[in-house]
């Protein structure tokens, strides 16, 4: 599973090239400075919004919840061919039920 | 899941068995044979490698083995078939006309059966389909779910002069085969009687019904009745995935047949099957063209779904079978793979040994992945009598049952002998396809043939069962079997056919030119000796779709 602290340097990233573009240079340093507590805005919003997304993330798909989780949800969950009313078109389904994988 | 690489799912793929090129597969429908050409339709999911958005699939061949793809045949574009063209088949007309009666997953999924016919009788392909104008000629009767009524047959001539079909269902739990008459296939009348019924049997899809002589080794056109003659019918069980049939006899006036043996009634655990591994929503068709019957079976998968999307196909269909009664023994169907298989044949080597007791012999025929194995086995004669003249041999035959009896490993007295292929050298990875030979409590000998696919992979998101049953073999019989190799399909032919067995089974390390034949003998006490041939099988090269391939197959 992605470690979450993976995802915030990108922001951070996107910014120091920018920063290491040569602007120091830039003859409209007012400008320049008016512009950074835009940027710090935009990258404390940045930071901010990610760090909802990623809760949002863990709160609906929590990757590490236990196998049985899932098989005890999708187990009572009907196939695609139950529920069109066929005899069942997929292995999965006797997986999850059986949890054995040598029995047919 | 297991970590698949694409060298071992691309190995899986068949050389001459049918299948798509890519996406999901199922029944077989109406298959026939017309001006010439064998025509295979199918269910077809054209968007993916799992069941759905089902439309029919079409090939044609000129001998059942070298394929091309056609165009798809009729598509899910009415709101009587919306949810899904589904499984049908098709009925020759004395004039040779063909008409077509499939089951439509209509707009509110309830199960209909509708006409079709070809827009051109004289197109040899059978290119295009037009649907009845007034479908759907059938719903559902009072009395029968919206969902419990599909797959009608072949039809068949009434002594009346009418048309009959049978369409299986449920009450409750009984498995029940509706019954139908028409003069234009376009207007019925549902008889009072059932073709049959047996309780706790749950839903009988993909109902065939068909004659088989007990006396001649061809096969019967479908309206064929007479003295000489016994009905099949066969259903595949909704609840269980397994097709079974059971030998009877048809009454054509009230369209009603019973079994010859009711305690092996179709649909019942105990009864028939035409196959005792993965074989399913099997459909015969009469063969005019060489007086045959002939059973198509899909093979579906036994891995994971993942895996089926990750290879980006998924189901196969058996090598097409001829099916005729047991004359010798009366009480069960025979199937041998057409005879046009042999086509495939490459180089063969013959081999004649004795195996000992606690054999493993390496046969040395190259890479084993597509072989035609024909073999005859014998247990020496005093092996035998001092088995059935020994006391302390326990008596097993009425317990032992290839499932639940340990597999090729556990040695009895007698067996287990026979073939181990798609092994790899250390044997880590190997299917057995064996017959275990036990006494009974009546001292006398009971045969099973089994195929135990138990270590035939190291992949843990795979089915492994072991499969098998009883084979009858009569007095001075020598034990038989055939197998066909084809990659991820393994079909056993046991004693001539009389009990077959079809495995899917995913080596990781026995493929390519690492995949072995081995012969053993497990048993404690008896020596076999062993004659047989191995075929090297060809490819059957089959072909998409395109206007020369088809040109060249014509000529």
């Amino acid at each position: 599973m992605a470690s979450s602290d993976a995802l915030l340097p990108i922001s951070a990233r996107e910014e120091d090239p920018l920063l290491s573009d040569g602007s120091r240079s830039d003859p409209n340093l007012e400008t320049h400075f008016r512009r950074r507590p835009v940027k710090g805005l935009l990258a404390v919003s940045f930071g901010l919004l990610f760090i909802a997304f990623y809760v949002a993330l863990i709160a609906t798909h929590d990757g590490s919840r236990s196998k049985d989780a899932i098989i005890d949800e999708t187990a009572t969950s009907t196939s695609r061919a139950r529920l069109a009313g066929v005899s069942e078109k997929s292995n999965d389904q006797l997986w999850k039920l059986s949890g054995d994988r040598n029995t047919a | 899941a297991f970590a698949w690489n694409n060298s071992m799912l691309s190995w899986q793929r068949t050389a001459f068995h049918f299948q798509p090129e890519q996406n999901w597969m199922n029944d077989p429908n109406g298959p026939l044979f017309y001006k010439g050409y064998y025509h295979f339709f199918y269910q077809y999911n054209p968007n993916a490698a799992v069941w759905g958005d089902i439309v029919w699939g079409h090939a044609v061949s000129k001998d059942l083995i070298h394929w091309v793809h056609l165009p798809l045949a009729m598509v899910a574009d009415q709101w009587y078939d919306s949810n899904g063209v589904w499984t049908g088949s098709a009925t020759i007309l004395p004039d040779g006309s063909i008409v077509m009666l499939y089951t439509g997953s209509t707009d509110k999924s309830v199960q209909v059966q509708n006409l079709a016919y070809p827009e051109d009788p004289n197109d040899p392909l059978l290119l295009k389909w037009v649907k009845f104008s007034g479908n759907p000629v059938l719903v559902p009767p009072p009395g029968i779910l919206p969902k419990d009524f599909r797959d009608p047959t072949t039809a068949w001539k009434t002594s009346e002069g009418k048309w009959r079909i049978t369409i299986g269902s449920k009450i409750n739990r009984t498995g029940i085969s509706l019954v139908y008459d028409t003069t234009d296939f376009k207007t019925y009348e549902r008889l009072d009687t059932l073709l049959h019924a047996v309780p706790n049997t749950g839903m009988w899809e993909c109902v065939d019904f068909y004659p088989v002589s007990k006396t001649d080794v061809n096969g019967l056109e479908t309206s064929v009745n007479g003295p000489d003659v016994k009905h099949i019918v066969k259903a595949s069980m909704d609840d269980t995935r397994i097709d079974h049939y059971a030998v009877g006899t048809y009454f054509d006036s009230n369209g009603t047949w019973i079994p010859d043996d009711p305690t092996i009634d179709v649909g019942i655990s105990t009864s028939l099957r035409y196959d005792y591994g993965k074989f399913y929503a099997s459909k015969t068709f009469y063969d005019q063209n060489k007086s045959r019957r002939i059973l198509w079976g899909w093979i579906s998968e036994s891995d994971s779904e993942a895996a089926d999307v990750q290879k980006g196909w998924s189901s196969l269909q058996g090598i097409p079978r001829t099916v005729v009664l047991d004359t010798k023994t009366g009480k069960n169907l025979v199937q041998w793979p057409v005879e046009e298989i042999k086509s495939l044949r490459l180089s063969s080597k013959k081999f004649d040994m004795e195996v000992s007791p606690g054999s493993m012999i390496p046969i040395d025929v190259g890479s084993a992945a597509q072989l035609d194995i024909e073999a005859e086995f014998e247990i020496k004669k005093e092996s035998i009598d001092k088995i059935l003249g020994n006391a302390s041999v326990v008596a097993e035959a009425e317990e032992f049952s290839c499932q639940n009896s340990g597999g090729s490993t556990v040695r009895g007295a007698l067996g287990p002998f026979g073939f181990s292929v798609l092994a790899d050298e250390k044997l880590s990875e190997q299917t057995p396809i064996y017959f275990y030979v036990a006494k009974g409590k009546d001292s006398k000998l009971k045969t099973f043939f089994c195929t135990d696919t138990s270590r035939s992979s190291f992949a843990n998101d795979v089915i492994k069962p072991i499969y098998g049953s009883v084979v009858p073999v009569l007095k001075g019989e020598k034990l038989t079997m055939r197998i066909l190799v084809d990659h991820s399909i393994v079909e056993g032919f046991g004693q001539g056919g009389r009990t077959c067995i079809t495995s899917r089974v995913y080596p990781t390390k026995a493929i390519y030119g690492a995949a072995k034949l081995f012969l053993f003998n497990n048993a404690i006490d008896a020596t076999v000796t062993a004659s047989f041939t191995v075929w090297q099988m060809n490819s059957a090269f089959i072909h998409p779709y395109s206007e020369d391939v088809v040109r060249a197959l014509s000529r």
